[in-house]
C-alpha cells in the first residue's frame, strides 16, 4: 500500500459525507446504499465513523459529472477513466467524483427498482415470462398508457408479481420538484418539448419540466435512464431503434461495427446515416460500491497499491463477494489504527438505563434481556442487518455488536448489547439458530461458531470441526430442520448439519439453486420466521413458502418490522 | 460470405474516446498517470524516458518489465481505471 506524501490523513474520526447528485442509472435509495456500504468497507477495520449531511459542507463531497466537471480533471467518456478522488484536506480535498458517462451498477448489468404495482419496490426479475414470451427488459407490452413495467418473478402468469420500471413517466429526480414526473408537452425557452432534453444544459443531463411550461413556472427534474437507454454517445437516455440503418446496411441488433475499440453501438433512430444519433449499449456495467469503496480509500489518505488483488490498486474488476484485502487493512490502519474493540461494559446499569428506580439495581449477568442501549437507536432505521434469526419465538435481528427483538405482538424492542447477553461473540455475527431440541443457540462469525446453552458457552471452534470446507468464508444463513438437523448456506451451496453428532450430512453441499428455485443465490442472509423461509439480500427478501415457491419479495423494513 | 469483412471505422459524433493509435494510447497514458513527469523531471533523453516510464509502469501493474509498448502493456492501458495518477510529481 501507499500513502499519500506527507501522510495526509484527517485529523478527527467522525468523517461526514454529502451525496450531492445521482446518476440516471440507479435509484436513488440503491445508489445511497452503494456508497453506505463502501463507507462500511473503511469504518469496520478503523475507528472512523461516517455521517451522512443533507446540506452544508461535509468532509467528502459525493458527486457525479461528465467530462469537464468543474475540476482540472476531465474524464474520458464510458471506460476508461471512471471516478477520482482526492486525498484528505479542506475544499475539494476529500471528494470524490464519479464518471456519470459510466454505466452505473452493481456489476452485474442493469439494476431496475420497480415503484407502484404490487411488489412493493422489489428489483425487476430478469428475464421473465409474460404471456408466453420471455423479455430480458422492461416493457409496454399489456399496457396501452407507455408505461414500462416488468415482473418481479421469473412467470408473471404464475405470480402475478409486478412494478413499474423507471421512467420520466413516473418520476424524476433532482432537480426542483420533489420527484414529480414529467408533463409533456412541456414549452420551454418557447419552445415545445414532448421528451425528455438536454437543450439548455452543457453537462448532457437529460431533463423535463414538471408543469406544461418551465418558462412559466421554472419547475424540472432530471430524467431517469429507462433499462434500454443507451450510454453516452450523442443519446443518452434515448431507447435503441431497431432495425437502424449503417453505412447502407440494416442492423438488427447492437453492433461493434465502425468501431475500433470493439464496443457495441446501436442508432437510437432508424437511420443512422441520415440522424447521426447513437449510444453504447447496456453492458454489465460497473459496481458503483466498489468504485466507491476505492475512491473513499484515496478520500481517507490511501494512494495506489502495487497489489493486484488490493481494493486500492488502480485498475477496475468485479469481484462478487467482497472482502478487503490485507493489504488495504494495513493501509488504512497505518493512517487511524485498528477498529477499537467492543464497547468497555459499564460498571453500572445506570449508565445505560434512565429509569430512575433501577439506578441502584445491581447488573447481574445473567439476564437474557438486559437493558437496551438507546432506544433512540431505530431498527427502522438499518439498511442491512448482520443476520436475523428466530430465538425463542422472537426474531432477532443483529447489527453491529446490537440486536433488536420482535416480539410475537410485532412490537420491536431494543436495542440491546450482543455482548451484554452473549459476551463471547464478537460484533459482527453473521448467522445464527436456535435448535429446538436442546434449546442451543449456534452463532457463526467469519470462521468461528460458537454455541450457548443458557449462559454457558462453547467455542468458539472452527468451521472446520463442523466438516466444513476451509474455503468456506463465512456462514451466510441458518436454518433449522426440526429433528436435530440445521441447513447451513455459504456461497452459492448449502450444507445439512446433525447438530447431535455436530458433523455435515453426506450427500452435501448442495446448490443453492437447484432446492431453492428463485431466490437470490447470493443471499446475505436466510431464516424462518412464521412457517415461510427469507432470503435476504440488501434490504430485500425473497419469501419461500412450504413448497418452496417464491410467493412474495418485499421489504424486510416495512413488512417484517412494520416500519412507518 | 466467407470472405473477411472489411470494416470502415467512422468518428462518433459525441465519441470523445476518438480512434487513437497505440502509440498515442500510451503517450496520453504515462503523461496522465504520473509516469512520463518523473522521468522529465529527471532530465533523461525523451527516449529513453518512455522506455524508463513504461517499465515503471509494467513493474506497478505486476507486468513483465520490458519497457517496451508490448501488448500486455497496450491491453492493460485501455482497462477501467480510478483517475487518480500512480506516481505524483
Amino acid at each position: 500500500y501507499q500513502t499519500f506524501a506527507g501522510d495526509l490523513k484527517w485529523d478527527h474520526n467522525d468523517i461526514t459525507y454529502r451525496i450531492l447528485n445521482y446518476s440516471p442509472d440507479m435509484e436513488g435509495s440503491v445508489i445511497d446504499d452503494a456508497f453506505a456500504r463502501a463507507f462500511k468497507v473503511w469504518s469496520e477495520v478503523t475507528p472512523l465513523t461516517f455521517t451522512r449531511l443533507y446540506d452544508g459542507t461535509a468532509d467528502i463531497m459525493v458527486s457525479f459529472g461528465r467530462a469537464d466537471h468543474g475540476d482540472p480533471y476531465p474524464f474520458d467518456g464510458k471506460d476508461g477513466l471512471l471516478a477520482h478522488a482526492y486525498p484528505p484536506g479542506e475544499g475539494v480535498q476529500g471528494d470524490a467524483h464519479f464518471d456519470d458517462d459510466e454505466f452505473w451498477t452493481l456489476g452485474k448489468g442493469p439494476v431496475v427498482k420497480t415503484y407502484y404495482g404490487n411488489a412493493e419496490g422489489a428489483l425487476c426479475q430478469f428475464p421473465f415470462v409474460f404471456e408466453g414470451k420471455s423479455y430480458s427488459t422492461c416493457t409496454t407490452e399489456g399496457r396501452s398508457d407507455g408505461l414500462p413495467w416488468c415482473a418481479t418473478t421469473a412467470d408473471y402468469g404464475r405470480d402475478k408479481k409486478y412494478g413499474f420500471c423507471p421512467s420520466e413517466l413516473l418520476y424524476t429526480f433532482d432537480g426542483n420538484s420533489d420527484g414529480a414526473a414529467c408533463v409533456f408537452p412541456f414549452v420551454f425557452l418557447g419552445e415545445t418539448y414532448n421528451s425528455c432534453t438536454t437543450e439548455g444544459r452543457s453537462d448532457g443531463y437529460r431533463w423535463c419540466a414538471t408543469t406544461k411550461n418551465f418558462d412559466q413556472d421554472k419547475k424540472y427534474g432530471f430524467c431517469p435512464n429507462r433499462d434500454t437507454a443507451v450510454i453516452g454517445g450523442n443519446s443518452e437516455g434515448e431507447p435503441c431503434q431497431f432495425p437502424f440503418k449503417f453505412l447502407g446496411d440494416t442492423y438488427d441488433s447492437c453492433t461493434s461495427e465502425g468501431r475500433g475499440d470493439g464496443k457495441l453501438w446501436c442508432a437510437t433512430t432508424g437511420d443512422y446515416d441520415r440522424d447521426q444519433k447513437w449510444g453504447f449499449c447496456p453492458d454489465k456495467g460497473y459496481s458503483l460500491f466498489l468504485v466507491a469503496a476505492h475512491e473513499f480509500g484515496h478520500a481517507l489518505g490511501l494512494d495506489h497499491s502495487t497489489v493486484q488483488e488490493a481494493l486500492m490498486f488502480p485498475m477496475y474488476s468485479y469481484v462478487e463477494r467482497f472482502s478487503l484485502h490485507q493489504d488495504d487493512i494495513e493501509g488504512i490502519q497505518y493512517l487511524y489504527g485498528p477498529k477499537p474493540g467492543p464497547d468497555p461494559v459499564p460498571p453500572t446499569r445506570a449508565a445505560t438505563d434512565p429509569t430512575p428506580t433501577e439506578k441502584t439495581t445491581p447488573r447481574t449477568t445473567t439476564t437474557t434481556t438486559p437493558a437496551p442501549v438507546d432506544p433512540s437507536l431505530d431498527a427502522c432505521r438499518v439498511d442491512k442487518f448482520d443476520t436475523i434469526t428466530l430465538i425463542q419465538q422472537e426474531l432477532h435481528l443483529f447489527k453491529d455488536g446490537q440486536y433488536w427483538k420482535v416480539t410475537q405482538k410485532n412490537e420491536i424492542k431494543g436495542p440491546y448489547r450482543t455482548s451484554e447477553t452473549w459476551p463471547a461473540l464478537p460484533s459482527t455475527i453473521d448467522s445464527a439458530f436456535e435448535d429446538l431440541l436442546t434449546k442451543k443457540l449456534y452463532f457463526f462469525s467469519g470462521r468461528r461458531v460458537w454455541v450457548y446453552t443458557g449462559s454457558s458457552v462453547l467455542g468458539p471452534r472452527s468451521l472446520e470441526k463442523l466438516g466444513l470446507p476451509g474455503s468456506l468464508e463465512r456462514v451466510e444463513g441458518a436454518l433449522e430442520r426440526g429433528k436435530g438437523k440445521a441447513l447451513l448456506f455459504g456461497g452459492e451451496k448449502y450444507w445439512r448439519l446433525d447438530v447431535k453428532t455436530q458433523t455435515i450430512d453426506k450427500g452435501y453441499p448442495r446448490e443453492v439453486d437447484e432446492v431453492f428455485v428463485g431466490v437470490p443465490i447470493d443471499a446475505h442472509d436466510v431464516f424462518l420466521y412464521k412457517g415461510h423461509t427469507y432470503f435476504c439480500r440488501e434490504h430485500f427478501y425473497w419469501r419461500m413458502n412450504a413448497r418452496r415457491q417464491v410467493d412474495r419479495v418485499g421489504y424486510i423494513k416495512y413488512d417484517v418490522l412494520k416500519c412507518p | 460470405w466467407c470472405l473477411p469483412l472489411k470494416s470502415i471505422f467512422v468518428t462518433f459524433p459525441g465519441d470523445i474516446l476518438k480512434n487513437r493509435t497505440d502509440t498515442e494510447l500510451a503517450d496520453d497514458y504515462l503523461r496522465r498517470f504520473g509516469y512520463m513527469n518523473v522521468q522529465h523531471r529527471s532530465g533523461l533523453e525523451p527516449s529513453m524516458s518512455k522506455s524508463k516510464a513504461l517499465k515503471m509502469l509494467q513493474q506497478q501493474l505486476g507486468l513483465e518489465e520490458t519497457g517496451e509498448l508490448d501488448q500486455p502493456t497496450v491491453t492493460a492501458m485501455k482497462q477501467p481505471r480510478c483517475g487518480v495518477p500512480d506516481i505524483r510529481n
